[in-house]
């Protein structure tokens, strides 16, 4: 299901639930429910955004009662701690990776999905002054690193 | 028309907006 241009700004956030469907379902659901919550708020009126969002409720729905036995989906406290804690894993491996000054593909993509489930985490309410230096940390680092890679330099 | 079209789209947002909040258990 491709996302219509004026949601762009949520084709990472779904991108990351479909390369989670199968390795962290949770992670998957929750960033699908970010991409819904900031979609309605986007765009909901032209037709092919209505189309995409109500496909999405539909996953979403399957998916809530699929994963009724998790605690993660079905308490959104339990739900919330499990992302932090993936977004902070993602980010420390990153962040690791970048202190032994080790810079590749998988660390970029890491500090990447870190700062984005950074946002996703905003479903469960106001983000917390760290996880706010964190996402921003993770995206300049994530930009920083690609862009030396890409013109063969160093990065510092 | 363009009343009619508005209040269609207004009326699938609340839809969309009840099925959300009913997601997660808000209602």
């Amino acid at each position: 299901m491709a996302v219509p241009p004026q949601l762009k700004a949520i084709q990472h956030h779904y991108r990351t639930a479909l390369e989670h469907d199968k390795r962290d379902p949770v992670v998957a659901y929750y960033c699908r429910l970010y991409a819904m919550q900031t979609g309605m708020k986007l765009d909901s009126k032209t037709p092919e955004c209505r189309k995409f969002l109500v496909k999405l409720m539909d996953h979403l729905e399957k998916m809530k009662q699929e994963l009724s036995s998790n605690e993660s989906i079905s308490q959104e406290i339990v739900g919330n701690a499990h992302i932090e804690n993936y977004a902070l894993k993602m980010f420390l491996y990153a962040d690791n990776e970048d202190r032994s000054g080790l810079f590749h593909k998988n660390m970029i993509k890491s500090f990447y999905t870190a700062s984005l489930l950074f946002d996703v985490l905003s479903v469960f309410g106001e983000l917390s002054e760290e996880n706010i230096q964190q996402r921003k940390y993770a995206r300049w680092k994530a930009t920083y690193i690609h862009n030396c890679l890409k013109n063969g330099e160093t990065p510092q | 028309t363009g009343t009619l079209a508005s209040s269609v789209a207004s009326t699938e947002q609340d839809e969309l907006s009840q099925r959300l909040a009913k997601l997660r258990d808000q209602i």
